[in-house]
């Protein structure tokens, strides 16, 4: 699976619709001063992958992660990350193709029958009355269907390829069966 | 499984072991099995000596050894299976310069098979990366984002004639 | 006693409201006296809004903020009971460029009463410092210190003619 | 009261003695690579004002602290920490020449009768036996006496005084009863 796109509106401080591209793999660098929003393009990738805990996104209740107004702005009704990945072996891998065939009204991932890559995005949305949605390639699924893609990579529920700030330096204080999870995703 | 676990715990440990030697320059660190009380599985305990330091207590490393260590860890795991992409935010704040050079070095050589998406206030890493995304608030309260390309020779692409790869 | 702590309070908060709009440029930051259940005592409710960004749950400011404003309270205690001195290990490792020099301009401010021993691998931080105790390792798993009097003028006590003060 | 000069032997990675000594006042910084001691200077200023919990140490016990040796050195059987203070009011303050001249063997703090500054001394040993010793100016006395003197200055049991790395970002996030007792420490 290669990232393509990551695409927030509404999403904490990011009230207008905003756009990070991917071409190409290595290393990307995000930068800026304290406080302009970088932590929270690392929380709508978590968010959008299915993190459950308000907490864990620095908030203390889900309805948090939607923008919540500013000195000129009012606050949004709703916040919708979407995440467009490729996948190089579609064609080769039937979890993926179930997931996105398969009940619950999930679809079929974009490609050509014959070809090999796959683009397809998930994207979860969240309103202010608590009413949540999750979609494939713009079609409706449980939050299952998006975990289930990513199962195993270190993008699922232990989501340990993703580091928050300050999170590195409580690693090695993590407890022994905590750890063991990660090994145990990993596998 | 219990077989699959015991296999990639065993190829990671190798990996780790591998990482920290890379990263200290030398010393010992290492994942271990331990006995968990409530429980039949065993947990795991982490060992972690740098170079010339006597073997005790994780929780007294520094707070750079710490980190690095982890970074080590983490590295470990992605050898075994590297992840689609991977953020990382700010895990170089507690690095000395020295580490950060040793991070950057450790990342190039990661990222062929994982995207790494680093948040970073230090020059150092970002120099290591071939896209910047900055994100600026220029409005109060209002995250924008303006991503730059940057070519593999002298931060410009334009100049080396070869496409951005 | 009660008064003592709501007059040790209300001046402690005056000084954090200035200590918050001088080091964010604006905004609102303050305590707040709230009901705790279990006891007849009020807890301390902190509440920081950097300036054009909607009142919220603490939790969600960036960890540079975060730093930048518990490192106001602390001042706003120094600025009503100096202590006689304080130790502040790498208090800056969240901070950006603009805001390391906010923190430094503080210090200098405060240093007159209070004597400052910062733990840092921030250079900028290091400038500002009188004396400078560099910790070493030559021989592995052995700390050494070396302590290097800098004078108040371009880094060198012995051209500018003061004696060190 | 000034800080005059502190001194390690025995202490976590300080095997052999080392003294900081602090001449004229303003700003300090204390610099070198990760893992050479820095922390361990502040945690020893932590331990000699008294600190009683080995995990805000960083240990598991309060053995941890001393010296456990190294590729090139045998573990030391003492961890001592001495911070030397100048009191400009000694005369004035009944409460540190009682703590000195009182009971339990404390001694009466330096300076002569009509001068006005007191320079004293407080001293904390652990060996590995366990047994402990406090000491002001060379004389035993109890943990108490050291508290004593540094009650209501953030350098007493909440120490707020002494900001640990890594607890900048947790300060905002304490609980409102832990934030009480600071600011009534300070009142
Ligand atoms: N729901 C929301 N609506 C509007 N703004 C929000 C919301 N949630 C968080 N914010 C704002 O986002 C900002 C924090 O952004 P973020 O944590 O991404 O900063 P950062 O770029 O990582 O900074 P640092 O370098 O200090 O870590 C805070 O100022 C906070 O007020
Ligand atoms: N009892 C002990 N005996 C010997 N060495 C010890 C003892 N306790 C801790 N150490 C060593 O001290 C080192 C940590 O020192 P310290 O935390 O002061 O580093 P630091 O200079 O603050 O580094 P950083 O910049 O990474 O925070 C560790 O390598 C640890 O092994
Ligand atoms: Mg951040
Ligand atoms: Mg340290």
């Amino acid at each position: 699976l290669k990232l393509k796109k990551i695409e927030l509106v509404g999403f904490k401080s990011f009230c207008d619709r905003q756009e990070l591209p991917f071409n190409g793999g290595g290393v990307s660098a995000v930068v800026g001063p304290n406080g302009c929003g970088k932590s929270n393009i690392s929380d709508s990738i978590s968010w959008v992958l299915g993190e459950r805990s308000a907490k864990s996104l620095r908030g203390s209740r889900m309805q948090d992660v939607i923008f919540n107004g500013s000195r000129d702005r009012k606050p949004s009704g709703m916040a919708s990350v979407s995440l467009t990945l490729l996948d190089p072996d579609a064609h080769l891998k039937p979890r993926t193709a179930l997931v996105a065939n398969g009940s619950n009204g999930a679809t079929r991932v974009n490609g050509s029958p014959n070809g090999r890559a796959a683009e397809f995005t998930i994207t979860r949305k969240l309103f202010r009355s608590g009413e949540s949605q999750y979609l494939i390639n713009g079609k409706l699924c449980r939050l299952r269907d998006i975990q289930d893609i990513f199962l195993g990579t270190g993008l699922g529920p232990e989501h340990y390829a993703i580091i928050e700030q300050g999170r590195i330096g409580q690693i090695l204080s993590s407890r022994p069966l905590d750890r063991r999870s990660i090994i145990e995703e990993a596998a | 499984s219990r077989k699959q676990f015991n296999e990639a715990f065993e190829e990671i440990n190798i990996n780790f072991r591998g990482m920290f030697a890379t990263l200290f320059g030398g010393g010992v660190g290492e994942m271990r099995l331990i006995e968990t009380e409530g429980t039949s599985e065993a947990g795991i305990e982490i060992v972690a000596s740098p170079p010339g330091k006597r073997l005790q207590n994780v929780a007294l490393l520094s707070g750079g050894e710490k980190s690095l260590a982890a970074i080590g860890l983490l590295m470990a795991i992605f050898q075994y299976k590297p992840s689609p992409f991977c953020v990382l935010d700010e895990v170089d704040a507690a690095l000395d310069d020295s580490n950060i050079v040793r991070f950057r070095r450790l990342l190039q050589q990661m990222a062929g098979q994982t995207q790494f998406i680093l948040i970073t206030h230090a020059k150092t890493t970002m120099e290591v990366a071939q896209t910047l995304y900055g994100v600026i608030m220029q409005e109060p309260g209002v995250s924008r984002v303006v991503s730059v390309k940057i070519g593999e020779h002298d931060g410009d692409a334009a100049t080396n004639g070869t496409p951005y790869a």
